[in-house]
């Protein structure tokens, strides 16, 4: 993860 | 989702609400930067685009939803509603001197060369920079009330929790996001001096100023 992940923080 | 995160973004809301709190009472916003009120709004605009792409949780949703709406009503009461108290002539700094090299390098250093991606790219690296304009104007004034340190103070603590938050994301998710770990880390960095002066001044009950 981290390359283009998905974003679920705020 | 992990107690950091959980009290990071607690902290964030304890921020926006204090600051809300102070203006709506005191019907001023006396001492407040309008740049990074706007920086704020423009961070928030730009990252939560995705609630158009993807549901994350009613948690997530929410949250997003009264960031952006927030940001929004602050710059309506500084801008309109108490106008005549925002202190323009401290709040000097530029914005563009942010805007611009932040801009060019999310498009220089991302994850993915996709507009959102850019996009969320730029807010991140934007709201590392964003409270600049309001620590330059606190050392032009050489002061701040104690409310707006307990603000600011608020708003520091949201992002050194997301550093712990990170921290424990990789260890036990596997999680690590670069970017937004170098930015948060950044952003957390600049609230230092800040953290020293709310610790030894405003803690013991004094006034949060500067040494001439």
């Amino acid at each position: 993860n981290g390359v283009g992940g998905k974003h679920d923080e705020l | 989702m992990n107690v950091f995160r959980l009290l990071g973004d607690m902290s964030h809301l304890l921020a926006i609400l204090i600051l809300l709190l102070k203006m709506w009472k005191t019907r001023s916003c006396a001492g407040i930067s309008g740049k990074t009120q706007i920086l704020f709004a423009l961070v928030f605009t730009t990252r939560y685009l995705d609630l158009f792409s993807s549901f994350i949780s009613i948690y997530n949703t929410t949250m997003k939803l009264f960031f952006i709406a927030s940001s929004y009503f602050t710059i309506f009461l500084m801008y309109s509603k108490f106008k005549a108290t925002y202190d323009s002539n401290h709040d000097s700094f530029r914005m563009e001197f942010l805007v611009v090299p932040v801009g060019g390098l999310a498009f220089l250093v991302n994850h993915e060369f996709l507009p959102l991606e850019i996009l969320w790219t730029f807010s991140i690296y934007l709201e590392s920079v964003a409270i600049l304009p309001q620590l330059f104007m606190v050392s032009k004034t050489g002061e701040a009330e104690t409310i707006t340190s307990h603000y600011l103070f608020a708003l520091g603590s949201y992002r050194l929790l997301y550093i712990f938050n990170w921290v424990y994301r990789y260890y036990f998710d596997g999680f690590f996001d670069l970017i937004a770990v170098v930015a948060g880390c950044v952003q957390t960095i600049l609230y230092c001096d800040f953290f020293y002066l709310y610790i030894t001044k405003v803690l013991k009950g004094k006034k949060l100023s500067l040494p001439a």
